[in-house]
């Protein structure tokens, strides 16, 4: 259900998943 | 030789005292000008001087992908983040300027790391907050405005294969902000997102990496190139 989501959790799980992209890179 | 002296390996900065350091910083950068102060860098964050070094390893490697200058742009860091060249965007854009604390367009090895330790789990809850902030408050008006949220959300979602409807992007912006903005002005200040962020732990969660606690071992591979030497 996305409107249990929290805009400010979404923007900082994206921020999060991405930097952690970076030790992939 | 390394970088740092012997009878200083072992030695975490924790356990140099500010005039040692200094000392140390002065002879690393009278050995090997081209090397970053790892000393320096370290110091003020959780991270440890060969968990600086380690990184620094990985800065070489993202910051020359397309300019080989030892400097990341804003399209490397686009790259790394999202693993494509794809189109500006303004979520890249956003945390890219967070990161480049100078403003000069470029994310120096002091400013990568620095942003970096923010995501530690060592680091303060406040710091975490503050840096959640200024990511949210897209246009830098020192307040989060309900259009500048539903932007970075629709800017995350054009990145991702979240598949979610405007209807539900609206409703999610609009659930948060009734949440949020305490004062009900249509904006969230520092105080208001201070107070939300304290009462609902979880929206910082995602603000820590777990595995920059001790990258060195989570990056085994880093440490083979490690010219320091530091015991437990």
């Amino acid at each position: 259900e996305p409107v249990a989501l929290n805009a400010f959790e979404l923007i900082s799980m994206s921020a999060g998943l991405n930097l952690g992209n970076l030790f992939d890179s | 030789m390394g970088c740092i002296p012997t009878k200083h390996a072992g030695q975490s900065p924790d356990s140099l005292d500010r005039r040692e350091a200094v000392a140390l910083a002065a002879e690393t950068s009278c050995e090997k000008v081209n090397l970053p102060d790892f000393v320096n860098i370290a110091s003020g964050t959780p991270f440890t001087v060969s968990e600086v070094e380690a990184l620094h390893d990985l800065f070489r490697k993202i910051s020359n992908t397309v300019v080989k200058d030892n400097l990341i742009h804003k399209e490397e860091f686009h790259v790394a983040l999202f693993r494509n060249k794809k189109k500006q965007n303004l979520f890249v854009d956003r945390l890219f300027d967070l990161f480049d604390q100078k403003g000069n367009g470029v994310i120096e090895f002091g400013e990568f790391v620095r942003s970096l330790s923010v995501f530690h789990p060592g680091a303060p809850e406040e710091q975490k907050a503050a840096f959640a902030f200024k990511l949210y408050d897209l246009r830098q008006t020192g307040f989060i405005e309900r259009n500048e949220l539903k932007e970075m959300v629709c800017a995350l979602l054009d990145e991702s294969e979240l598949d979610i409807t405007s209807d539900a992007v609206e409703m999610i912006v609009d659930r948060t902000f009734d949440q949020a903005d305490t004062k009900g002005d249509g904006r969230i200040d520092q105080e208001e997102w201070t107070a939300f962020a304290k009462d609902n732990p979880y929206v910082l969660r995602n603000m820590t990496l777990p595995y920059l606690k001790d990258i060195t071992m989570v990056f085994p591979s880093f440490v083979v190139h490690s010219e320091i030497s530091e015991a437990d």
